[in-house]
């Protein structure tokens, strides 16, 4: 059995083949290889799990790719609101950030939350104050901004007008449309 | 959401999630990945845990937990545990969704019913391998 490795999801969903292309495929594989080779590399070298499990989601936090830092979805306002949680096997300590809008690698407040803090989980302006205080640089807006995930939520906004007029015709209930 | 869980060399176990959450959201919207328990968990005496999928079904279902929680008082291993709250409770609910987990003996499962998730694991002694569709 091996002694030491690393598991990754970047993920999941109805995620269609054909509506992939080779090219974007490619591009999943190679952001996929990357996360797990930079935490692979801090195993081998006799580096700590709960290191490897940071440097590998800074890889794909880092990449446009992955809804996560860089390549965050837009929420109704069209702002982004990251959520990130560490874990410490050993120890069963655990730190979390959530609703932050500013941080470029939310999982790094995350784990100074656990090593640094007291508590579990900061949220919203607290955590990004939290940050700004423990000298962590806060990225502007456009950092976040990805056109692929604009159009996902225009999308998105255009089937939840829709469905509210097919649900005042009486055409829909309630119960058929979750709205996060 | 992105997650990673690892086994070091000294045989400690960790988790980790991040996520910019769900499209069109409102304000305020929290899912599964910073709730500890639920999209992270990460316990020596069993696994490590890092899920991703519909938010509120995952945290309803206490995914990661249940999964530990699975091994630690029934005796069931990592697979089986994992196969059980993907395909069991958690469907059942109607969430959807995967989860990626290690336990300390290096054994992983990446179970999720969905048509696909980005995922891939590096094992010592293994090949990298990394896939996207159920395949």
């Amino acid at each position: 059995m091996p002694t030491f490795g690393i598991v990754i999801h970047g993920g999941a969903g109805a995620i269609s083949k054909s509506a992939m292309t080779r090219e974007l495929e490619r591009s999943y594989h190679d952001g996929l290889r990357e996360a797990l080779t930079a935490g692979y590399e801090i195993l081998e070298s006799g580096g700590t799990a709960v290191d490897a499990v940071q440097k590998a989601v800074n890889v794909m936090e880092d990449s446009p790719l992955f809804n996560a830092g860089r390549g965050a979805v837009f929420t109704h306002a069209g702002r982004n609101e990251m959520d990130a949680a560490i874990m410490d096997g050993a120890t069963l300590k655990a730190g979390a950030v959530a609703g932050v809008q500013h941080i470029k690698n939310p999982i790094n407040i995350a784990r100074m939350v656990m090593e640094k803090t007291p508590h579990v989980l900061l949220a919203h302006d607290g955590a990004e104050e939290f940050a700004r205080l423990n000298g962590f640089e806060l990225m502007p807006d456009e950092y976040f901004f990805t056109e692929s995930r604009w159009q996902q939520l225009q999308k998105a906004i255009e089937l939840e007008k829709n469905w509210k007029e097919r649900s005042r015709s009486g055409s829909e209930s309630d119960s058929e449309q979750k709205f996060g | 959401t992105v997650g990673a869980v690892a086994l070091d060399q000294s045989g400690n176990l960790a988790a980790a999630t991040s996520t910019g959450g769900m499209t069109n959201s409102r304000h305020g919207r929290i899912g599964d990945s910073p709730l500890v328990g639920a999209g992270t968990y990460a316990n020596n005496q069993t696994c490590a845990v890092s899920a991703t999928g519909h938010g509120e079904f995952i945290i309803r279902a206490v995914l990661g937990h249940d999964l530990s929680a699975l091994m630690q008082y029934c005796g069931m291993s990592l697979r089986d545990a994992a196969e059980k709250v993907i395909f069991g409770r958690f469907k059942e609910l109607g969430g959807t969704g995967g989860l990626v987990a290690i336990d300390r003996q290096g054994n992983i499962a990446l179970p999720f019913n969905t048509p696909g998730m980005y995922r891939g694991h590096y094992l010592q002694a293994q090949k990298l391998e990394t896939a996207i569709y159920r395949e």
